[in-house]
C-alpha cells in the first residue's frame, strides 16, 4: 500500500508545473524515504530529478518500493480538477496498475477521486556523481527568469560566465546582442533578493536558451534559483521546494564542434 | 558553430 498526503494541491501543480514541458511522461519511485522522480526529455538533451521527501509529508506510507510510471500530460489534467487549497491524497495499492488522486475539500464537504492508468514506461535511471563545482551562483528566481526570456530574444544559445566579481548573462545574434551583469550583493538584508557566488575558478559556459527557459517553468516553486557550473559538465538549475526536496535540472554546455 | 551534446553521455546507466 502506498498513501501519500499533502494539506495543499498549489505545490503538486507547480511542481506538475515545472516539468510538463520537458516530459511527457517519467516514472515516480516510491520508497520509505519519499517519492523521486528522474528523467531525461524527449530529445536526451537535458535530465530532470525531482526528490520529495517522506517526513514531509503529511501523511506518508509506503509498505514496498514501488515504481510508478505516469503521463504527466494527464496528471496535470487531474491536479486542475483539485482546488489548490484542498488536501491532496495520492494511493495506489502494490502491484496495482492504477493511481488514484484524492481531492477534499479544506471544510470536508467535498471529496473527489479520479483513477490514472499506469504506464510501464523503459526509462534509463542515470547515475549522477557528486561534484564539486566551479562556481555556484545563487540568485532571485525571477531575475534569471527574466533573463532568460529577455536573453533569448536575441540568440538560441546563452554565455553565462560567472567570477567572483559576478555573473554576465550574454546572448549575441541577427538582431544585436544583449548582456546582463549581476554583481554579488554586498549586503543581505533579504536573503531571498541576494546573488550569492561561490567560486573556486571562474567559467565561462555556452547554454541553449530554450532549455533554460523550460527550466524555469519552477520559478513559483523557489524565490532563489541556484546554478551550479564547472568546465566540461552539465549545469545544474536547482530550485528547493520548501520543506518539501528539490527539482533538479542539468543540462549540458554547448561545445564547439 | 557549437552543437549541443546528449545528456547520457555525461552520466552512466545507474
Amino acid at each position: 500500500m502506498f498513501e501519500a498526503r499533502l494539506m495543499n494541491a498549489t505545490i503538486l501543480k507547480k511542481i506538475l508545473d515545472a516539468v510538463k514541458d520537458l516530459l511527457n511522461e517519467g516514472t515516480f519511485d516510491c520508497s520509505d524515504s519519499g517519492i523521486q522522480l528522474q528523467a531525461m526529455d524527449n530529445s536526451h538533451v537535458s535530465l530532470v530529478s525531482l526528490t520529495l521527501r517522506s517526513d514531509s509529508f503529511d501523511k506518508f506510507r509506503c509498505d514496498r518500493n514501488l515504481s510508478m510510471g505516469m503521463n504527466l500530460g494527464t496528471m496535470a489534467k487531474i491536479l486542475k480538477c483539485a482546488n489548490n487549497d484542498d488536501t491532496v491524497t495520492i494511493k495506489a495499492q502494490d502491484n496495482a496498475d492504477t493511481v488514484t488522486f484524492m481531492f477534499e475539500s479544506q471544510n470536508h464537504e467535498k471529496v473527489s477521486d479520479y483513477e490514472m492508468k499506469l504506464m510501464n514506461l523503459d526509462q534509463e535511471h542515470l547515475g549522477i556523481p557528486d561534484t564539486d563545482y566551479s562556481c555556484v551562483v545563487r540568485m532571485p528566481s525571477m531575475e534569471f527568469a527574466r533573463i532568460c526570456r529577455d536573453l533569448a530574444q536575441f540568440s538560441e544559445s546563452m554565455v553565462i560566465c560567472c567570477t567572483k566579481e559576478g555573473v554576465k548573462f550574454s546572448a549575441s545574434g541577427d538582431l544585436g546582442s544583449a548582456n546582463v551583469k549581476l554583481a554579488q550583493t554586498s549586503n543581505v538584508d533579504k536573503e531571498e533578493e541576494a546573488v550569492i557566488i561561490e567560486m573556486q575558478e571562474p567559467v565561462t559556459l555556452t547554454f541553449a536558451c530554450r532549455y533554460l527557459n523550460a527550466f524555469t517553468k519552477a520559478t513559483p516553486l523557489c524565490n532563489q534559483v541556484q546554478l551550479s557550473m564547472s568546465a566540461d559538465v552539465p549545469l545544474v538549475v536547482e530550485y528547493r521546494i520548501s520543506d518539501l526536496g528539490h527539482i533538479r535540472y542539468y543540462l549540458a554546455p554547448k561545445i564547439e564542434e | 558553430i557549437k552543437t549541443q551534446p546528449d545528456i547520457k553521455q555525461y552520466y552512466w546507466i545507474a
